[in-house]
C-alpha cells in the first residue's frame, strides 16, 4: 500500500 | 527556478507593497495541498540535496505566504476573502482526488497522492485568474508573478520533450496535467505580452 510513487521531479 | 522566482516575486511584492490586493490566497492554499500530497516522499526517500531542499523551500514558503495573507498585518488587512471566492474545495479538490484515484499508475497511497497532486496543480491557477478577471486592472508586480507561474510549467514541458528523446522518459499524467496547466495561461499570456509590447498597464477583458 505504501510502496511506489518514485518520482524524481519536483 | 522560474517556480522559485514566482514565489520570491510574490514574497517581495507582499513585503514591498504591504498589500495582497489582487493576489489569490486560495491559489496558494491549493499549491500547499499539491506540495503536501506530492512531497510526502521527503520522509522516506532521498533523491538529491537539490530535490530535498527545493521541496522544503516550496512547502515552507507557500505556508508562509498563506500565513502572511491570512494572519499577518498589515498584509492580512488587505486580504478580501469575499473577492477571492473561487470554491476550490468542491470544484478542484474533489475532481483531483477522483482523477488521482482513477488515473494512478498503481493503487498505492504515494502514487494516488502524486497523481492527484498533478491534476490539482494543473488547475490551481484558476482562483488567481478569476480574481484578476474581477479586478481587470493588474498591478505590474502581480502580472510578473502570474506570468512566471505560467512559464515554469512550460519549461517542464520543454524538459519532458528533451527527456523523451534523450532517455525515453514517459510521464503521461504529468504531460497531460502540464498541457492543461499551461493552456489555462495562454490567454493571460496574450494580454500580458501585449501590455509589455505596447508598454501599457495590463488590463484583462
Amino acid at each position: 500500500l505504501w510502496e511506489g510513487g518514485e518520482h524524481d521531479e519536483l | 527556478m522560474l517556480h522559485l522566482m514566482s514565489i520570491l516575486l510574490l514574497l517581495w511584492k507582499l513585503k514591498k507593497s504591504k498589500s495582497c490586493v489582487g493576489i489569490s490566497c486560495r491559489m496558494q492554499e491549493c499549491y500547499a495541498i499539491v506540495f503536501c500530497l506530492r512531497y510526502l516522499d521527503l520522509f522516506y526517500q532521498f533523491i538529491s540535496v537539490y530535490n530535498t531542499a527545493m521541496k522544503v523551500v516550496f512547502i515552507s514558503s507557500t505556508f508562509y505566504l498563506i500565513f502572511l495573507m491570512r494572519f499577518q498585518p498589515p498584509v492580512s488587512a488587505t486580504y478580501d476573502r469575499t473577492a477571492d471566492s473561487f470554491p476550490y474545495e468542491q470544484y478542484l479538490l474533489g475532481p483531483a482526488a477522483v482523477l488521482g484515484f482513477i488515473s494512478a499508475e498503481e493503487w498505492s497511497i504515494p502514487e494516488i497522492f502524486w497523481t492527484a497532486s498533478i491534476w490539482l496543480e494543473s488547475v490551481s491557477i484558476l482562483p488567481q485568474l478569476i480574481l484578476l478577471q474581477q479586478l481587470r486592472e493588474v498591478e505590474n508586480l502581480t502580472a510578473e508573478f502570474v506570468a512566471t507561474m505560467g512559464a515554469y510549467r512550460f519549461f517542464y514541458i520543454l524538459n519532458w520533450i528533451y527527456r523523451y528523446f534523450a532517455e525515453g522518459y514517459v510521464n503521461w499524467i504529468g504531460w497531460l496535467g502540464g498541457i492543461v496547466q499551461t493552456g489555462l495561461y495562454v490567454d493571460f499570456f496574450y494580454y500580458y505580452a501585449m501590455s509589455k509590447w505596447y508598454g501599457q498597464k495590463l488590463v484583462l477583458p
